[in-house]
């Protein structure tokens, strides 16, 4: 399983129209200028993959997800992140080469999910991606600023995050 | 459940012993404060720094502790895989040398799985397949793709508005 | 009290001002959440930058973040100057633009109070009058001189012990 | 008044002997590897200036600033930092063109000041360096990780910060 596609409407920054960022196996590298939009494209993924703390995502409430960068334009009325995958090795339980989870937040705060474009509860999404170790339970995404905090974690809270993993 | 911790603490103890040295060619290890209670004493991670005796990670330098950070998540990361990773500038602390070989060790990873890394550093992302690269236009963000991180040339800010 | 508050406060948001347009180009400023109880009430640090919409500081980005600090603190280190200042990697998440205007801003000071920098940035280095170079060799730190920039080429690990 | 000079003995990494750190006027820049030695050369100037926390100085108790690097040598009895500042503005209320203050910290955590050679109590500095607006009352040396957490203050604590130096 990977990654091929993250596809954003409405998201933070990156914009009101449909942006489509292809991404490929290996050692990807995202930069740019500060304040382009890295980590929003980060935050995308995990949106799309349930995360529901707005602390996470840097907001001050999940509503503030949807764009609101430009005057002129109306702002869009929802955010929306899919999330394409090769699953060409089957890690994720369905029987499929390719897997496009997504998820739409409209202004009221209300989620939609789907999967390969069929409504589906987000309890289900969670346990399919648990299956493919792909839930970001912690250190598979380490968000920016996340390394400084870690170097001073105590004795008992390293502990604790092997504890959390077991 | 102690049978269960002991052997995920022994297996991430070898791979941040190899982790260690493989960025700083000195060594890393982890310690348990009280092998009697496990479940209420703490992990602590201890460091010899080439030319320099063990010191507890605590009291190391800023971009050591950096180091001590990234071997202890990678080797949790070894233990237990995921298909894909992201790291968001897990290197603004680290020097050219450092900085080169912790993009050594995730080049190395990506054969496994893959990894995604936003970075600023020029040597860093010269070691990526593949580049995207973001900008900023008349209030949104854009993206550019690039083969190879050689042919980066970013608009830093597009004709605003 | 009220009185000499709203002084200090009005002078370092006329620096922030000057100093916020100077690094990003854009405009920065400070605004006091409730006028009637100023002491039992915060202070915003709003931003606006080039081709943006006005924004509170606290939900930019991570370069940006730093932007604002290091424009807050500039702005009262002039209206309470010192002889001298020492900043420790303060441009670690800054890209090479913020940087390099960072430390135009840093050597046009050090007219008036001399400015002590660490940093890793070759770019940031290089607008310093005079550069002290440190490394270690046998288990201590050991210290070169420069008269400038371009002299550079710290000997990265001396042949230890 | 400027920095001219950073003496150390038997101060954290900077090496049981005598380490003398010329600094010019104007803009200077500390480069180097990570671990070398960069902000133990700035905390050797909190020291001498009267810093008495160990947790600033980024160590677990005042006598862990002694230098304990080397397996052979015979670990120092103390650590010594002396600064030598250019006076020739006066501005230091001292009538010389030079100042150099010291501070040497025995093993018991016992610390010695001395003021151009004479010992001198550690009140006596503190006053004669806020007259010459040298403290470090906060903001004037901005630490290694500070500046993270100044761009985290919240509204309140950014009050406080201004309260602080009026
Ligand atoms: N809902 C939103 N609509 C439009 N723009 C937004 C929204 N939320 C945040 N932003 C803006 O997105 C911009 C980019 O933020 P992001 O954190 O992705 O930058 P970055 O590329 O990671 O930069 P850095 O290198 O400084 O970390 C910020 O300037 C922020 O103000
Ligand atoms: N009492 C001591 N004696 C000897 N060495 C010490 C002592 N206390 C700390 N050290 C060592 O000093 C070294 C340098 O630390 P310092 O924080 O100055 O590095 P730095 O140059 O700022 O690095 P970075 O770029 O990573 O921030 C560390 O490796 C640390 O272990
Ligand atoms: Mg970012
Ligand atoms: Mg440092």
């Amino acid at each position: 399983v990977y990654l091929r596609k993250v596809e954003t409407r409405g998201f933070k920054s990156l914009g009101a129209k449909l942006l489509s960022t292809p991404v490929e196996k290996g050692f990807v590298a995202i930069t740019g200028p500060n304040g382009s939009g890295k980590s929003n494209l980060v935050d995308a993924i995990l949106f799309a993959l349930g995360e529901n703390s707005a602390k996470t995502l840097r907001v001050p409430n999940l509503s503030a997800l949807i764009y609101d960068g430009s005057v002129e334009e109306q702002k869009p009325s929802s955010a929306k992140v899919s999330l394409q995958f090769d699953n060409s090795d089957r890690r994720i339980p369905i029987d499929s080469d390719s897997v496009t989870l997504s998820r739409e937040l409209k202004q009221n705060g209300e989620s939609i999910y789907s999967l390969n474009g069929k409504h589906t509860q987000r309890n289900t999404l969670s346990d399919l991606l648990e299956n493919a170790l792909i839930a970001s339970r912690g250190l598979n995404v380490v968000l920016q600023g996340m390394i400084t905090r870690i170097a001073d974690l105590v004795p008992d809270e390293k502990r604790k995050l092997i504890e959390q993993m077991v | 459940k102690h049978r269960v911790f002991m052997d995920a603490f022994e297996r991430i103890d070898r791979e941040l012993r190899v982790i260690f040295n493989k960025i700083t060619e000195g060594s890393g290890w982890l310690e348990i404060e009280n092998q009697d209670a496990i479940f209420d004493s703490g992990i602590f991670l201890m460091t010899q720094f080439p030319g320099k005796l063990p010191r507890d990670s605590s009291s190391v330098s800023g971009g050591e502790k950096t180091i001590c950070a990234l071997s202890f998540i990678l080797a949790i990361q070894a233990v237990f895989p995921s298909p894909f990773y992201v790291f968001d500038e897990v290197d603004a602390h680290l020097d050219s040398k450092y900085s080169g070989k912790l993009a050594d060790i995730l080049a190395e990873r990506s054969d496994r799985s893959q990894i995604i890394i936003v970075s600023l550093k020029d040597n860093v992302i010269a070691k990526a397949s593949n580049v995207i690269g973001v900008y900023m236009s008349q209030g949104s963000s854009r993206i550019l793709r690039y083969r190879s991180a050689m042919e980066i040339e970013i608009p830093n800010e597009q004709p605003q508005q």
